[in-house]
């Protein structure tokens, strides 16, 4: 038996939004740690994981671990149909072929289900060891997507480089080439609004724009990214999920060879 | 040239 209640249901519609596009099946595994899922693209150039903590639950029942494959596609449009100050809740029945989200509204007056049959996912799950990344860039969320989107404009992909005088974004295309300059400002009004940068090592990474974009999709999960660069590994784009967890883009580089 | 790695050229599988 599984039941979870997010008294703020907007987060879940919000999460499906930022990754549906990106990947189209995924098993959402749910243990006592919390609700997740770890997903590839089908390219396997990219890959989202994503925590919801059970702590952030107002009400958290899963008895024995499961994992549900779903079509994101078909849950983004499920969650859809419940309004942005809605409670869902997460239901499934051991052994049941389908799962069933609930909303209900603020004053209680509207209570709806939605069940939504489950599908069996053969996914690869990667093991993704903790690592000390060279450098680790925090910025607001909205600038990272702006500059993701103009840059689009101009060329396919985006050279991102640290080094002590800030975070520099560039491309190249058939019209020409853009330049943005990112320097550390922490001297502003609202801590959300600071772009901070902590570097051990300067680092260059190329990487696909088509990528970056879909990530920014995320964006209206946080106010601030942390983008975490090395030399030798792939990038991780984090969006935090208040108070409950985050959801993390992982992007392997393009090398010249 | 220029080549688009892929994830387990990093990550090893479960």
């Amino acid at each position: 038996m599984l039941e979870l209640r997010l008294v703020q249901g907007s987060l879940l519609k919000k999460v499906l939004e930022s990754i549906k596009e990106l990947v189209n099946d995924a098993n959402f595994d749910c243990s006592s740690t919390g609700f997740s899922l770890q997903a590839m693209d089908s390219s396997h150039v990219a890959l989202v994981a994503l925590l919801l903590r059970s702590e952030g639950f107002e009400h958290y029942r899963c008895d024995r671990n499961l994992s549900m494959g779903m079509n994101l596609n078909n849950m983004a449009k499920m969650l859809k149909c419940a309004g942005n100050d809605d409670i869902i809740t997460i239901k499934a029945d051991d052994g049941s072929d389908t799962v069933t989200f609930m909303f209900e509204s603020p004053t209680q007056d509207k209570i709806s289900d939605f069940e939504m049959k489950l599908m069996d996912i053969d996914s690869e799950h990667l093991g993704i060891p903790e690592a000390e990344y060279d450098a680790i860039v925090r910025m607001p969320s909205a600038e990272f997507a702006r500059i993701c989107k103009d840059l689009s404009s101009i060329g396919d992909t985006v050279v991102i480089s640290v080094t002590k005088e800030g975070v520099k974004f560039s491309t190249k295309g058939d019209i020409g080439a853009a330049n943005i300059v990112c320097r550390q400002n922490t001297t502003v009004d609202k801590p959300d609004d600071a772009t901070v940068i902590e570097m051990k090592e300067p680092v260059s990474l190329q990487f696909a724009l088509r990528y970056t974009n879909f990530f920014t999709k995320a964006t209206p999960l946080s106010s601030t990214v942390t983008i975490s660069l090395s030399n030798e590994l792939p990038v991780v784009v984090e969006y935090k999920i208040a108070e409950m967890g985050y959801v993390r883009f992982y992007l392997a580089p393009k090398i010249e060879e | 040239q220029i080549f688009q790695k892929i994830l387990v050229d990093y990550f090893d599988s479960k």
